[in-house]
């Protein structure tokens, strides 16, 4: 499995529609200090259901939405998707039940994962575009350490302070590789 | 639960020992329960010892020390079980020229299996990319996309994303 | 001691302020008391916008430009006395190529009146510093100096000491 | 004012004694990781007083004390002197009795100021390699800014977090350099 593409609309400093359409392998993503590269990072964080603001560098969940620049004003919402591909053998190994939404979904060739929220503080999960819940995302990546928490997503500036993570939290990395 | 957790725990340990291993070009490290007794409840630590020096608290790393040893442990668990992508965000800043060199060619031969997604600042690492992405911001506040060339235009395409 | 406090307040803010469009090119920023009233206790914050972009709260600040708006507010105190000397640990670790060279430009400028010891991997930084100095460890696990010289030499120097 | 020379002896993995002869202007410390330039910085905050063994990334003090690698064995003492040189303009604005220490020394062209600490984690000040008290050394570089929490000194990975300081860490900040 791997990400085919990230759809930002709205998204903190990216105001127009944007699309980056990724490889398997190496992707670099590159540029100069404040242009948004970080931002892109907090956007797949985000849509795999990160709930801490402090992650997000923000102080209330709306601050993801563009909030204007000198010259436009601030946008009533902002919403993330990510377009995952399957081969055959990597598909997710889904925790859960053999019926549920996230077994289903992990026999799929390709699915979305899309999260949005508005101004007012609503928020929504959309999986291959139809409502779904927080749960049924955080299902579906369970111990494949791409949740919030995992080991597969390092901040930046965090890298260093891994390995003096307390031992609570290294055995919840071994827990969620098992 | 008691014995998976255990089962991978070892496993993670053998293959910490062997990416740091690598990484440092020698010296040892492993990973160890604070509690064996208590599987369920047990913490883990790493000890790590860069080649030639002594075993010490991980404190006493350096800072490059410190993020290297924090992607062989990261490198291992990904090894573990087959991860959909992986997600670093300018791990290699603290890193000097020779260790980004080791950390590219450890990134080259994962990015085989799994999908790297990775965010930095250094000349080496943008050239060992498949793809690379430039973002900036024409309009002052506003990030939109740019497409960067690989090679001698990457100077010219990453001056105009500066 | 409260006059001295008010007094020493403003000169700073003029002078962060200052510092901030230089390293910057442009935008605005500026200390403020968290309790004007209460001079004897009240608390510092810093409000920084970079060129063209809203003002927020610091927390949506790059990595980078938390780095640039903490170096100006560091010369900036500096200025307001003088100071023995400066150490700088890797504080040019986050900048891109084109913010270290203005990083570089201020510390040339400064470091005429006051003494820097910067620590560094950049390669930039290191050619515009007065000396440089070598640190390696021909025996692991025990460090000692190695004298870097200047220019083309310093290629082959520094490769001595990675 | 500005420093002359630093010598080690025995501190962290500076096992040899090592002298380091600095310029005014820009001296910049360079080397491979984990070859010993923090540790050229932490010798400079120990000796101006620190005494937080975490802002020395040690457990306790005596860690300091060179701890032995594969071929040696640890030592029993480390000791680090700075020589101060002051030019007539920029000499030392010391706080404190006219008649004190640190007035005396404020008005040399030159003075040391060394720390030593054995095994047993007994530790000893000298300035001019006569002894004094820590609350001397202080004194001297008090509203400096090179104490050991002020603001001229930047360790490794912290730039960032300046800005992010609370305001009352900031306010300590502006009385340091009043
Ligand atoms: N909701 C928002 N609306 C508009 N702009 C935003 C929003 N949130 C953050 N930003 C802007 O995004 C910028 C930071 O972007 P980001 O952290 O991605 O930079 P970066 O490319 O990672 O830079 P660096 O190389 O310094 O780490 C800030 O300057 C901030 O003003
Ligand atoms: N008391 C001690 N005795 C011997 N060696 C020590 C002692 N304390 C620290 N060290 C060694 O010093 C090394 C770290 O040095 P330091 O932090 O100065 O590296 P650095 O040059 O700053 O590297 P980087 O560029 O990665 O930041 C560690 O590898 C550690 O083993
Ligand atoms: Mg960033
Ligand atoms: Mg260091």
């Amino acid at each position: 499995m791997r990400i085919r593409q990230i759809e930002l609309v709205g998204f903190k400093s990216f105001r127009e529609p944007t699309k980056v359409t990724l490889l398997p392998g190496l992707n670099a993503i590159v540029g100069p200090n404040g242009c948004g590269k970080s931002n892109i990072a907090d956007a797949i964080r985000w849509v795999l259901g990160e709930q801490s603001v402090k992650h997000l560098r923000a102080k209330e969940m709306e601050d993801v939405i563009f909030g204007g620049n000198e010259t436009s004003a601030a946008l009533g919402m902002a919403e993330v998707t990510l377009s995952f591909e399957q081969a055959d053998e990597a598909s997710l190994g889904v925790e859960g039940p053999e019926d549920g939404l996230a077994a289903q979904i992990a026999r799929l060739s390709e699915f979305t994962v899309t999260r949005r929220i508005y101004r007012s503080g609503e928020s929504q999960y959309l999986i291959n575009q139809s409502p779904a819940r927080l749960r049924d995302i955080t299902d579906l990546f369970l111990g494949s350490g791409v949740g919030p928490k995992a080991y597969a997503m390092i901040e930046q500036g965090r890298v260093s302070q891994i390995v003096q993570a307390k031992p609570e939290e290294l055995r919840l990395f071994i827990e969620e590789a098992a | 639960t008691r014995a998976r957790f255990k089962e991978t725990f070892e496993k993670a340990d053998v293959k910490f020992r062997e990416l740091f291993v690598e990484l440092f070009h020698g010296g040892r490290a492993t990973l160890k329960l604070t509690n064996p007794n208590n599987l369920l409840e047990s913490g883990v630590e790493i000890e790590a010892q860069p080649p030639g020096k002594r075993v010490g608290s991980l404190g006493v790393l350096s800072g490059g020390e410190r993020a290297l040893t924090a992607v062989s442990l990261i490198m291992a668990l990904f090894s573990l079980r087959t991860t959909p992508f992986c997600l670093l965000d300018e791990v290699d800043a603290p890193l000097d020229d020779a260790n980004v060199a080791r950390f590219n060619a450890m990134l080259r031969r994962i990015s085989e299996r799994t999908q790297f997604i990775i965010i930095t600042h250094k000349q080496r690492t943008m050239e060992t990319a498949d793809a690379l992405y430039g973002v900036t911001m024409a309009e002052a506040g506003v990030s939109q996309m740019v497409s960067v060339r690989i090679g001698g235009a990457r100077e010219e395409a990453l001056a105009a994303t500066a």
